[in-house]
């Protein structure tokens, strides 16, 4: 489903330096999987991630998503997939500091048109409509729905993120460190419900530094200095 | 050193909705004391973090620190306090995002009037001067100087900003999740910083949701629904 093969970031900084975020990245990954990528501070977990969630454009090599060569979708194209398919959980949030929380959550389901209706076309049946407050209820903030991200907590802020991967039923999920700035009982939450999309048939892609969280997984990546260093099935606890 | 009595913070948003984010805080912390401060997500602990950093004011209560009442200093007072004697890492990091790492480590430096000369002022001697780029090697970033935080990895954000905290010499030191980004290694450099800091007479304050970081501490407080449910001393590994 997903195939990289000789992946490579470059980013080129005035006077002849060159960072090499990633270096040659060859791997495969399978509809329905559960996947952990770890690694140190600075190794290109998060480069990694944004390259596959099609948030980002590699420097080289080839990317294949259900056998389409993404390099050749145009930017409209990578915005479709990513809408309709891709939810994505980022390691600072990016969130909208002017909305509420809600309507952050709804964001995701106004780009793909179905959100309130316009005068052009009727609103869209209640159930996905009503998706976002579920969305934000299952995270825990059933009464912060109103707060702008100033007027909440880091872990708040967390997982409004999460809930707006979320609102949109993503086939894929990419989690950037989704329970760095979470209470340990609060993090598990989150990965039970993570646990759950998987069960109800997502993909998903996390990054954590955290043992306790890669144990969902049912396999882990090592990054260092941009290249896999080790690629384990493992069985989940 | 650092006493609370009965302090509170009430957010009032529209509509008859009011948030006790501190609902009676009585604390005292004495000089080099390490403190962990522990709770789930929303319970409070950045609230009393910027509090007694000097950063935010409560709504009642008293907070003196070394005897004097902060409620009646100045705004420009605090701001003395804060740059002479404070280093705060933020739980969102606060870089400046024009800035390269190395500008944002010295912004401190300039605020207290140590760094560059001007035409009043000739520049202070060398050694505090070269501050910046020395805490910028001691959190392994001695070669993402000239990097902007949008062209750094979240660990490496959450390192400048360690490094700006400390670039002062700080008598007391506030981290709110500082190895939140951090794999375990990286995160065990920074702890052992830290814990360097505290062996030379610093007081550490720490905000974490992690046991092997709250293990580095004298001593822990339990935070829920801003109140302390529990203060323990606890012999450090
Ligand atoms: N400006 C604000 N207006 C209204 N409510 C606020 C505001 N700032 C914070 N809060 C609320 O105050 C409570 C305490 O927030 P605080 O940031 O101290 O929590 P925390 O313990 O640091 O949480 P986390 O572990 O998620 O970082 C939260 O429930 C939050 O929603
Ligand atoms: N725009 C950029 N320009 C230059 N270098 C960059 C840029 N963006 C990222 N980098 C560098 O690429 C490397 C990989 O970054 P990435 O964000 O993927 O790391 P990471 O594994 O997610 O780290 P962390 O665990 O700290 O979040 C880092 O060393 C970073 O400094
Ligand atoms: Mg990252
Ligand atoms: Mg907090």
């Amino acid at each position: 489903m997903i195939r990289l093969a000789g992946i490579t970031k470059v980013y080129h900084m005035g006077e002849d330096v060159t960072v090499n975020a990633l270096a040659g990245i060859d791997l495969e990954i399978g509809a329905r999987e559960f996947v952990a990528v770890m690694g140190p501070s600075g190794s290109g977990k998060s480069t990694l991630m944004n390259i596959i969630g099609c948030l980002d454009r590699p420097s080289g090599g080839r990317y294949t998503l259900d056998g389409i060569d993404v390099a050749r979708m145009s930017d409209r194209e990578l915005a479709q997939v990513r809408n309709a398919r891709i939810g994505f959980v980022f390691q600072t949030f990016n969130l909208l500091p002017r909305m509420t929380a809600l309507r952050n959550v709804e964001l995701p389901l106004v780009y793909a048109g179905v959100a309130r209706g316009t005068r052009h076309r009727p609103a869209t049946p209640a159930p996905r409509h009503r998706r976002p407050p579920a969305a934000l209820a299952r995270v825990g903030l059933a009464d912060r729905t109103r707060h702008r991200p100033s007027q909440l907590s880091g872990g708040q802020r967390q997982r409004v993120a999460i809930a707006r991967a979320l609102v949109n039923n993503p086939s894929i999920v990419f989690a950037d460190e989704p329970t760095g700035n979470l209470d340990t009982a609060t993090g598990s939450e989150i990965m039970d419900l993570l646990a759950d999309l998987h069960d109800a048939g997502a993909t998903i892609i996390l990054v954590t530094h955290e043992a306790a969280v890669a144990a969902y997984a049912g396999r882990v990546i090592h990054l260092r200095d941009g290249r896999i260093t080790r690629d384990e099935a493992r069985t989940p606890d």
